[in-house]
């Protein structure tokens, strides 16, 4: 097995690219989010701001855990909050120029990572599953 | 990099064990099953039968999928339908004994997959964190 291979591999070489990357905005009502989730089955999805920046990532989870009273649902509250309000802004970022075996160190813990490129814009994501098909076929050689 | 090493690991060497692993049962309300996804934060998980026989998996996307109408979340429909009626049936299985390569390939796929025994109760799970764990560590030796 060549190991020198697998650390020529960039983020870049493996991204899925901005275009065919779901994702919601920082001022989208909780509604509009959870419609975006429910009909791409997506668990979460990118944030970005108007300007296309990148600002956190939105899972069911958070959306779902920001209207569940003590009694039940409070639906109401779909409307009435913005993604901002329960987006997580804390997680890891990735270059395109990047390499295989520091991406592969966050995606033990991370389903996917968003790649940013110097300016803060959103450039696309990699999936813990593009870093599986790669191994997969590296493994295989 | 030795190969062979990576293919003398089984299922069994990286699985989370049944008991650590949260499920569901077949007949219980969506409404339970909701609440499960929601407190221990998972997408999805496994779902049994009284006799913890493994029976397929249910996510929290079957679950709002299945109560989402036209005009309004039909959140009643919480307490009238069971696991049973939205989960996924249909999802592959592994054995305590299989290989990691068998596994791997799996993975690309799923980001988890059940593992069951030759009488087809519930073993346990394998995660993509433990596969990307291991395929980490391996690459550092
Ligand atoms: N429509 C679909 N068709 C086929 N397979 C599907 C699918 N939706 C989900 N899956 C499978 O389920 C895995 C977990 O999806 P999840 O939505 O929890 O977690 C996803 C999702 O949160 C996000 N993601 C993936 N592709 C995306 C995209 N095009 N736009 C936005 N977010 C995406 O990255 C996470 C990891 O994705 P990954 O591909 O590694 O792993 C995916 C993939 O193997
Ligand atoms: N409470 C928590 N603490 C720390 N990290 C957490 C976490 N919940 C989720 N994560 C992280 O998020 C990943 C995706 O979780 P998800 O719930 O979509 O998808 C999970 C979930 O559907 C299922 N799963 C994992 N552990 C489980 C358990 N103990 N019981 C039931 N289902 C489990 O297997 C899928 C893949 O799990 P994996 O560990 O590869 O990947 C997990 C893990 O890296």
């Amino acid at each position: 097995i060549q190991s020198t291979e697998i650390r020529d591999v960039t983020v870049g070489d493996l991204m899925i690219s901005s275009e065919k990357v779901a994702h919601v905005q920082t001022q989208n009502p909780l509604e509009h989010a959870l419609l975006v989730l429910v009909k791409t089955g997506y668990s979460a999805v990118p944030v970005l701001n108007a300007q296309s920046h990148f600002k956190g990532i939105v899972s069911k989870t958070m959306i779902i855990d920001s209207i569940l009273g003590i009694e039940r649902f409070e639906v109401e509250k779909l409307s009435q909050s913005t993604v901002q309000e329960v987006m997580d802004s804390e997680v890891p970022t990735l270059h395109r120029d990047d390499g295989f075996m520091k991406a592969l160190k966050l995606a033990i813990n991370h389903p996917f990572i968003c790649v940013v490129d110097e300016n803060g814009y959103f450039d696309g994501i990699l999936t813990r599953r593009a870093i599986l098909k790669k191994l997969n076929r590296h493994l295989h050689e």
